[in-house]
């Protein structure tokens, strides 16, 4: 999967997902990523964000929605990514998944669930600080 | 300085990155850039689960799901489980701009596409054939399925659960009883 958050220098903010899914889904099954607020979420008076993993589970969750409101009252789009994932975590703590978020005044986060397999997370940013798109690692919770 | 503008996106998928800062700067809208940086994806396949060709489904198709919000408007465009059709941000930015609905799915989706002037294709190719072919031959392993017969975490299915084995030859013989025949 790929999800994605646009923030332009007026504030304006979209956020999207494209995936083929779950390698030998059954067949008809769909997951998080074509699901607003679970796959992607944006609000210009917020913020955006994207989720990526085991979509069966984050659906359920609507993590980019609960990572909006996050933000909304005020957190930092690191902490709203992670809180998002320690939501997740109580319920199912061997979960697959990773949310990136971002803020309108441009600042932006992530965070993962931490498995033996999977301890750091990368994603890729690009804003008018940087002269190329940059890769950046944040270590999962 | 204000960092914006920004783009942001999960994946170390840079050219999709590239693609959608390209887009942003040189004037397109933000949806135009989340539309750009993902078919860049869809076409480059990434690393395999983005657009054809990539996780075939139990029956070796591969379908694609994608979506794209607004957060000015609040729009969004979807589609879920789309068939034979590659390019799927560009069908959800369709369903975004030319129907009041958010999300199609399915056949009725590639029926949408079709109107809106895509190409009907196969989206699989010889390595998710191949996927599909071991996935097989490795007794269907691993799947999705629980509690039902024959045992899931041993063999293909079909499957069924239990209860319905029993229940469906109960029902069988009070039709024949109660109902007559043709």
């Amino acid at each position: 999967t790929i999800g994605m958050v646009v923030i332009h220098k007026t504030g304006r903010t979209a956020a999207g997902t494209s995936t083929n899914g779950l390698k030998y889904k059954i067949h008809g099954r769909v997951g998080d990523s074509p699901i607003p607020g679970a796959g992607a979420y944006a609000d210009d008076s917020a913020g955006a964000a994207a989720a990526t993993g085991d979509g069966d589970i984050l659906m359920r969750f609507l993590p980019s929605y609960q990572a909006v409101e996050y933000m909304r009252n005020g957190e930092d789009p690191n902490i709203a990514c992670q809180k998002v994932i320690s939501r997740i975590q109580k319920y199912f703590p061997d979960f697959f998944g990773a949310v990136i978020c971002a803020n309108v005044t441009g600042s932006y986060g992530a965070s993962c669930n931490k498995l033996p397999t999977f301890t750091q997370f990368t994603f890729m940013v690009y804003n008018s600080l940087k002269s190329q798109p940059t890769e950046e690692k944040v270590d999962c919770i | 300085t204000s960092p914006l503008p920004l783009v942001l996106n999960t994946w170390p998928f840079k050219n999709a990155t590239e693609a959608a800062w390209r887009m942003l700067t040189s004037g397109g809208s933000t949806l135009d850039a989340v539309e750009s940086g993902c078919t860049v994806c869809e076409k480059e396949q990434c690393d395999g689960t983005v657009g054809f060709g990539g996780s075939p489904d139990e029956f070796g198709e591969t379908t694609l799901d994608a979506m794209i919000m607004d957060g000015t408007t609040m729009n969004v465009g979807a589609v879920g489980g789309l068939r034979r059709i590659k390019n799927a941000i560009g069908v959800a930015r369709k369903v975004l701009e030319h129907t009041t609905h958010t999300l199609l799915v399915g056949e009725s989706a590639t029926k949408f596409a079709e109107s809106m002037g895509f190409t009907n294709e196969d989206l699989t190719t010889s390595s998710s054939r191949a996927l599909h072919s071991d996935w097989l031959a490795r007794s269907c392993q691993p799947n999705y399925w629980r509690n039902v017969i024959p045992d899931a975490s041993k063999y293909c299915g079909p499957y069924k659960p239990p209860s319905i084995l029993i229940q469906d030859d109960a029902t069988y013989k009070e039709t024949r009883n109660n109902y007559g025949h043709d």
